[in-house]
C-alpha cells in the first residue's frame, strides 16, 4: 500500500495495474474529521514525450476525491491482567481484542484499601456518536 | 513509449493488485 505511489511501465501495463487498484482509508481517519475527503492524485507523464514534433511535457493530472464514511466503532475498555487474542483486533484496529480476564487477578489483604491499576477506556469514535448521547461514555464498575 | 504514473492520496493508501512490467 502506497500513500506516494511511482510506477514506469508500458500504457498496457499501468491500465492493468489501474484497473485493479484499490483504496483503503487511514485507520480510523473518520475520528480525526467524520466525513472527510480525501483528494487522491493520478498524474501519467509520456517519458518520450519530448522526442515528438510537440517537444515539451507530455503530462497529464486528475483528481478524484473519496468521502470517508464515519464508523462508530465501540469502545474498548482495558482491565488489569486481561489475556489477549493473538490475531483479533479490537473494534478501532488499535489494539488486540480481551479473550479472558487472568486468572490470577489481584491480591489485597484484609480491611485495606486497594488502589486499582490499568482500568482505561478508549474510544476513538467518542465524537461520532451520532445522535444526543454524542461525547458521552458511560462505565460501570460492580463489586 | 514508456509512461511514468504517480498516485498521491492524503488520507489513505492506494495499491494496485496488478503490476506485472512496472517498474517502482
Amino acid at each position: 500500500w502506497w500513500r506516494y505511489l511511482e510506477a514506469t511501465g508500458p500504457l498496457e501495463a499501468l491500465n492493468a495495474a489501474l484497473a485493479s487498484a484499490l483504496y483503503w482509508p487511514d485507520l480510523n481517519v473518520n475520528s480525526v474529521s467524520a466525513g472527510a475527503l480525501d483528494a487522491v492524485t493520478v498524474s501519467v507523464v509520456d517519458l518520450d514525450g519530448s522526442m515528438g514534433a510537440g517537444a515539451g511535457a507530455a503530462a497529464a493530472e486528475g483528481v478524484f476525491r473519496v468521502r470517508i464514511e464515519a464508523v462508530n466503532d465501540a469502545p474498548v475498555l482495558t482491565v488489569p491482567g486481561e489475556r489477549y487474542r493473538a490475531s483479533v483486533a479490537a473494534g478501532d484496529g488499535l489494539s488486540l481484542a480481551v479473550a479472558s480476564a487472568a486468572a490470577a487477578g489481584l491480591s489485597v489483604e484484609e480491611d485495606a484499601p486497594l488502589a486499582i491499576p490499568g482500568v482505561a477506556v478508549r474510544d476513538v469514535d467518542l465524537e461520532e456518536g451520532g445522535g444526543g448521547h454524542a461525547g458521552q461514555l458511560t462505565v460501570e464498575l460492580a463489586a | 513509449s514508456l509512461y511514468q504514473l504517480t498516485i498521491t492520496s492524503e488520507l489513505g493508501k492506494v495499491r494496485l493488485a496488478s503490476t506485472a512490467n512496472l517498474t517502482f
